[in-house]
């Protein structure tokens, strides 16, 4: 399960 | 974006100003943690490896590298560069900072947003920089009072994160699905250790008098 982790923070 | 996180990047880049105005104009290091910028230096690093993969935003991109810039400069000069470097006080400023990195690489890979080397990398930094304060706080303890540029520089720092928790409750009431356990909880816990400090730094700057901070 490589659900797609999207950092949008610092 | 919003109001709470721009604010919060802005704390966080002017304590950055504030820390390299310090030891750059002031020629001292004195009173500041080598440990916790270290700290701070393997954070960036570690957490903004996606610098190559992840361009979330310009924004985001550009500050990434400003702080993996600062945190370095900041070890360096003060590591490295006299007169700086004998200012700084290895017998005072020895806080055990294996003793944070080891349980932190440790949370790291075992709870993170998935099982891939970024991702565990990614949640070790985040815990990493909720104790990484720790060193200074500990040095600043130590001495009792805290010289003025570094009560704001530690201020500006604990804001930062503090803005950040109002960015997270703003961005949970308002977007679906908002969901980021790991960075609420270090960033809860990193905001905690700063209570004290703010306790003491409201104190000393009421009425506009700019006593020293003293901690007890």
């Amino acid at each position: 399960r490589h659900h797609d982790v999207n950092h949008d923070e610092l | 974006m919003n109001i709470f996180r721009f604010l919060g990047d802005m704390s966080h880049i002017l304590s950055f100003v504030i820390l390299l105005l310090k030891i750059t104009q002031g020629k001292s290091a004195a009173g500041i943690s080598l440990r916790t910028q270290e700290l701070y230096m393997i954070v960036f690093c570690s957490r903004y490896l996606d610098l190559f993969w992840n361009f979330s935003s310009l924004y985001n991109s550009f500050l990434k590298v400003v702080f993996i810039a600062c945190s370095s400069a900041i070890v360096y000069i003060i590591r490295f560069k006299s007169p700086q470097k004998d200012t700084w006080n290895p017998e005072l400023d020895n806080f055990p900072i294996q003793y944070l990195i080891g349980p932190c690489a440790v949370a790291g890979l075992l709870i993170n947003q998935d099982w891939t080397p970024f991702e565990m990398i990614w949640a070790f930094s985040i815990y990493l920089e909720a104790v990484a304060i720790l060193p200074q706080l500990f040095l600043l303890q130590k001495q009792g009072e805290v010289e003025n540029l570094t009560s704001h520089y530690v201020a500006a720092l604990g804001a930062y994160r503090g803005l950040y928790l109002m960015n997270w409750v703003y961005r949970y009431f308002t977007e679906d699905d908002y969901l980021q356990r790991i960075v609420w909880f270090a960033g809860t816990v990193q905001t905690g250790l700063y209570i004290d400090f703010f306790y003491h730094y409201y104190q000393s700057k009421r009425g506009g008098l700019s006593r020293p901070v003293k901690l007890p």
